[in-house]
C-alpha cells in the first residue's frame, strides 16, 4: 500500500537548513500493523506526515496503492487523504468548540455521508472507545485521555484503508491503552485496515507484525514480532 | 506543605451537574514526592488544579503553607502561584508564538527576575532537559517530546516549592523519560521541592516515595514505596 523511497525532509529555519529525513525506504503492505519507534525528535511525526500526505518531501518518491503522490494536484492529494486515511494526531487536533459527537461525525460529514447514519456512526465509535455520556462534552470538558480517544473514533469512523496513529495511548492509563489497541486489532481483523502506528511504548509495538527504528534521518533497525 | 479536606469539585454541563471530586482528603508534607494514578477521566487533572490554585473546588478546605486558600483574593491567589508552583500541564501551555527561549523566561519575567539572569537560567535549564540548539525553535517546529521538555524546563526555572507534573513523560520515549525523572530528584535533593506527579506509568511512580489511587472521585488506595 505504501511505497517510499529514499524520502528526504528538510525543515528550515531563517537561512538554516535542518535535514530530519535522510532517505527513508519503507514499503507497509497492504494489511499490515507496523510500529514505529525512536528517540524523541527523531522524525517519527515528521515521517507519518508524509506517509498521510499531509506534507511533502523535499526529496525521494512516494506511492500510496500505486498513485504517485508528488504527482497529484492539491485537490487530488486531499482526496487521496479524505478517502483512504484516518489520522490520530499527536495531539489530537480536536475541533474545539464541536462536541465530541461533531468532532467524530466530521469525516462523514466531508464524504457526504446522510445526518442519520453520521450521527449512529459516530455515536457507536463513541461507544467503542469507552464514551457513551460524554457526547456533548466539548474538548475543554473533557479530560486528556478522553480527549485522545474522541480523536481515535474519528480516525476510525470513516473505515480508513490505512490507519495512521502518532503515540495514540500516551494520555491513557494501561488498561484504556491496551483497550483501544484491542480497538485497532478487532479493527484490522474485520476490515484488513494497514496500521502504521508510532508509539514508545514496546508493550504496545508488541501487538504489531513488524517493528522499525527511526534514528538519525534514517530507519536503523527492523524486527518481526514473534507471535506467541 | 498542602492539605486538603473533604474536597469536592463538580462541574456544570447545563442544567446537570457532574461530580468529579466526592471528597477529598489528602496531606503532602514539605519535600516529600507522591505519585497520583487513576483511570482516565477518575479526576487526577481536576485535582492538580485545585492544588495548584488554577480552579476553585466546589467544597471543602484548601491549605498551603499553612494558608487558607479559599480566603484568599485573586491577587493574593495568583501571587500564591506564581512565587510558589511550577506546572507541567498535560498539554503543555506554550505561548505558540513565543520560542523555546521565550517560554522557559516566562516564569522569571513575572517574577521581575532581570534580563540577562532571565536568559542565563533559561538557556541553562533548556540544556538540561536536552534541548540546547533548540533555543530559537517556536512550539511547531518542534517535536511533541520536545514541546514537553520545554514545558518542563519553564515549571522547574522559577524553582518552585511545589511542582505539580501531569503526566510529564507521557510524549516522551523511556530513556528521555528517565532523564527528566532523573533531572525531578536531582532538583528534589538539591532544593527539597515538593513534588506531586499525575502519571500512569507504575515504573515513573516508583520514584515517587507515596502513590495515591483515585477512583469515582475519593482517594481510594495508598501505598508508600520501598526502595531498595
Ligand atoms: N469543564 C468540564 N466540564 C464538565 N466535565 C468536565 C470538565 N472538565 C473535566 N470534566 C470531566 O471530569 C472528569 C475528570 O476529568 P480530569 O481531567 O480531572 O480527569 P483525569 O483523571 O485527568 O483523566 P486523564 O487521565 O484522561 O487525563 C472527566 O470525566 C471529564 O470528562
Ligand atoms: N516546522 C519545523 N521547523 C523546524 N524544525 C522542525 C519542524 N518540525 C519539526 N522539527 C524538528 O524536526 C525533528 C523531528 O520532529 P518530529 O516531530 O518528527 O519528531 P518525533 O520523532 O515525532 O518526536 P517526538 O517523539 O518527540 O514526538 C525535531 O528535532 C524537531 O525539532
Ligand atoms: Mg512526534
Ligand atoms: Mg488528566
Amino acid at each position: 500500500l505504501v511505497e517510499l523511497a529514499g524520502i528526504k525532509k528538510d525543515y528550515y529555519l531563517g537561512a538554516q537548513t535542518v535535514p530530519v529525513l535522510r532517505g527513508i525506504d519503507l514499503t507497509v503492505r497492504r494489511g499490515e500493523m507496523l510500529a514505529v519507534m525512536g528517540a524523541s525528535g527523531s522524525g517519527k511525526s515528521t515521517l507519518l506526515n508524509i506517509i498521510g500526505c499531509l506534507d511533502l518531501p523535499t526529496g525521494g518518491s512516494y506511492r500510496l496503492d500505486g498513485k504517485d503522490i508528488g504527482a497529484l494536484s492539491r485537490t487530488e492529494l486531499a482526496e487521496q487523504r479524505n478517502r483512504k486515511i484516518g489520522f490520530v494526531f499527536q495531539q489530537f487536533n480536536l475541533l474545539a468548540r464541536a462536541t465530541a459527537q461533531k468532532n467524530v461525525e466530521l469525516p462523514l460529514l466531508y464524504a457526504g455521508v446522510p445526518a442519520a447514519e453520521r450521527k449512529e456512526r459516530a455515536a457507536s465509535l463513541l461507544a467503542r472507545v469507552g464514551l457513551s455520556g460524554f457526547e456533548h462534552h466539548v474538548p475543554t470538558q473533557l479530560s486528556g485521555g478522553q480527549q485522545q480517544r474522541v480523536a481515535i473514533a474519528r480516525a476510525l469512523v470513516n473505515r480508513p484503508a490505512l490507519l495512521l496513529a502518532d503515540e495514540p495511548t500516551g494520555q491513557l492509563d494501561s488498561r484504556t491503552g491496551l483497550e483501544v489497541i484491542a480497538l485497532f486489532q478487532e479493527l484490522h481483523r474485520e476490515t484488513g485496515v494497514t496500521v502504521v502506528m508510532v508509539t514508545h511504548d514496546p508493550s504496545l509495538a508488541a501487538f504489531c507484525e513488524r517493528i522499525i527504528r527511526l534514528r538519525d534521518g534514517v530507519v536503523t533497525g527492523e524486527e518481526r514480532v514473534e507471535k506467541p
